[in-house]
């Protein structure tokens, strides 16, 4: 593997800080969760609980199946069925001190990671788009 | 800039072929296109006229957007508006001889980048996931 600055880049210098991440809590209706997500523009985003601790990720397509029925999309349900019934929990994250090459093998897979400390503390989230800005940097250098 | 194999990859090398893209059609109901979204999985797809020329892309987002009425999603407009109406057009293209740098610099902001030829015909697109792989594999060498 190739010696460079880019390497030693951690997932905290890399990331968007909590503050400025959209995100939903486990107890929301659906329909909550789709409103914050269609305003916002994005796809998927976390879900964190009343403590601010990080437990998965909540998405449009995740929301659509589940009101999917089999003559329409069953808008009622939205106000039924919360966020933690369609929790995507199996998602991989990362360590604000992780370096860049397991956030890149990390996003190879998945748009976004989150970066979550070892008490479950939500701290951020690195993106694809950040990945190829730098990687783009280093290669016009 | 570096002189490297990597960077003399075309998009054609590097495309999912026009084959295996999913896509809807210009005059296709918003509830069509929305159901191909939500059974494939993905955000957005290509959009192709009648004789599969690029037309732009239709996203979740775009078709949520439209039916969000003051009070709810007004789910019967998703019979009444069509594809072209919530067309996407102004989404950057290459050609299939240009090469990695140029894919590279496009899908900073975008997750994909069309194919498409001189004539409007539509070729595949090119997805961040292939320009991280690329990348991924270029830095362990
Ligand atoms: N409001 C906006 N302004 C400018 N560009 C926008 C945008 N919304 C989306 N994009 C562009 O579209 C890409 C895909 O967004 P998506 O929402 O599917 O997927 C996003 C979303 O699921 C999540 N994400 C990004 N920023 C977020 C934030 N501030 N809060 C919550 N989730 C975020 O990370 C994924 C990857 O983001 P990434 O930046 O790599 O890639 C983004 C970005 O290039
Ligand atoms: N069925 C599936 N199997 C495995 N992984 C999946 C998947 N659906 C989504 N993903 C993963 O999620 C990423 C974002 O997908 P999204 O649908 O938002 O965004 C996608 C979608 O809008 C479009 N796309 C990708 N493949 C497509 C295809 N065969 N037909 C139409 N559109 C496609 O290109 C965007 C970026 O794709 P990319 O591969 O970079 O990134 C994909 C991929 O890493």
């Amino acid at each position: 593997i190739k010696d460079l600055p880019l390497l030693q880049m951690t997932a905290e210098s890399l990331m968007v800080s909590s503050e400025k991440v959209a995100h939903v809590q486990l107890n929301n209706p659906l329909e909550h969760a789709l409103l914050i997500l269609v305003t916002s523009g994005y796809s998927a985003i976390p879900v964190l609980d009343t403590r601010y601790k990080f437990k998965g990720i909540i998405g449009k397509n995740a929301i659509l199946n589940e009101i999917l029925g089999l003559e329409r999309f069953e808008m009622e349900r939205l106000s039924e069925v919360t966020v933690e019934d369609v929790l995507m929990r199996d998602i991989p994250s990362v360590n604000k001190s992780d370096h860049f090459l397991t956030c890149l093998k990390n996003v190879l897979d998945h748009p976004f990671l989150c970066v979550v400390d070892q008490e479950g503390n939500f701290d951020g989230i690195v993106t694809r788009r950040e990945i190829l800005k730098q990687l783009n940097k280093y290669i016009h250098v």
